[in-house]
């Protein structure tokens, strides 16, 4: 990027941060404010230092939720990153992309959008396509279009984030169950029921593999057990749920919060269904997870 | 239920911007 941030802003932004955890935010505004005034009087209003103070009064302002006054110095900063390193540079999509956050936090997703979709090209132009930072970029333009109910573009940008994930941090890691969850709850909200039905199980059976091996007849992932249970109820006499279900101790054990949703998402699809036995198994199991 | 996953996703802020 070739800029910088300066030790003394470095040591400033600790100090902001200090108060700002301590909740003295009447001490860390008015550093942030001394601070811009200085930087102002020495660099001129349109220089990087001057930026990076703006984003720092940001962050103050956004953990007290004032997040118009946010926005504004935030909109300064954007001004000024562009007019001093370029329409393309990183520094202009965080900027973007934080803005954009600010604006979602204020419900106003239809303004969050654009600011989202120019923060993806610039991330798309110098990192590539494919870079795990173009699917996070991704993740938070589907948030926003999912606040809009625009459901296809939301699975539309989940499927590119969870490609992404996929090729370049591998299937076990955890961007990917989370994104696989959020592009499940974009089918529920199509009424896709069986796409997400098969998301769900695609996690909980990716998870459980990872922690225990190999699917095989021993060896099953949670929802099968499920399902077994459901196939055969009324047929079983009541057992201890170890012998009973073989391995079901071991399904029982993975543990993780993407799974736990993931376990009461495809708990309430059962439900749906009519599948009861099936879905109290998940939520035994659900419930001893946390 | 179903709403659990909605509700824990979140805008995420990038920290990077004062890194710059």
């Amino acid at each position: 990027g070739g800029y910088e941030i300066p030790a003394r802003l470095r040591t400033l932004h600790n100090l902001v941060i200090q108060y700002a955890s301590q909740g003295r935010y009447e001490v860390a505004v008015p550093l942030c404010k001394q601070a811009l005034e200085d930087l102002e009087k020495t660099s001129g209003h349109d220089h990087p230092d001057v930026a990076t103070m703006l984003n720092i009064l940001a962050l103050v302002y956004r953990d007290q939720n004032k997040y118009k006054e946010a926005a504004h110095l935030l909109n300064d900063a954007l001004a000024i990153r562009e007019k001093t390193l370029g329409k393309d540079h990183p520094a202009v999509a965080a900027t973007l992309n934080n803005l954009a956050v600010l604006y979602g936090k204020r419900g106003k997703y239809k303004e969050a959008e654009p600011l989202c979709k120019r923060a993806l090209e610039i991330r798309e132009k110098v990192l590539g396509k494919y870079h795990p930072d173009v699917a996070k970029q991704l993740n938070n333009l589907a948030l926003l279009c999912q606040n809009q109910a625009k459901y296809a573009e939301v699975e539309y940008y989940y499927r590119r984030a969870l490609e992404i994930y996929q090729s370049k941090l591998g299937a076990d890691d955890p961007n990917v169950a989370k994104t696989k969850n959020n592009l499940a709850t974009c089918y529920l909200k199509q009424g896709k029921f069986k796409d997400a039905e098969t998301l769900y199980k695609d996690i909980l059976t990716r998870a459980h593999e990872r922690d225990f091996g190999s699917v095989n007849n021993d060896n099953k992932p949670i929802w099968m057990h499920a399902e077994e249970r459901e196939e055969s109820k009324g047929k079983q006499k009541e057992a201890g749920p170890y012998t009973e279900y073989g391995s079901w101790y071991k399904a029982c054990k993975v543990d993780s919060p993407t799974v736990n949703t993931t376990l009461k998402s495809l708990s309430a699809l059962y439900r749906r269904q009519g599948k009861l036995e099936a879905a109290e198994t998940l939520e035994e199991c659900a419930g001893k997870s946390r | 239920d179903q709403q659990g996953a909605s509700r824990q996703q979140q805008l995420e802020w990038d920290d990077s911007t004062l890194t710059y």
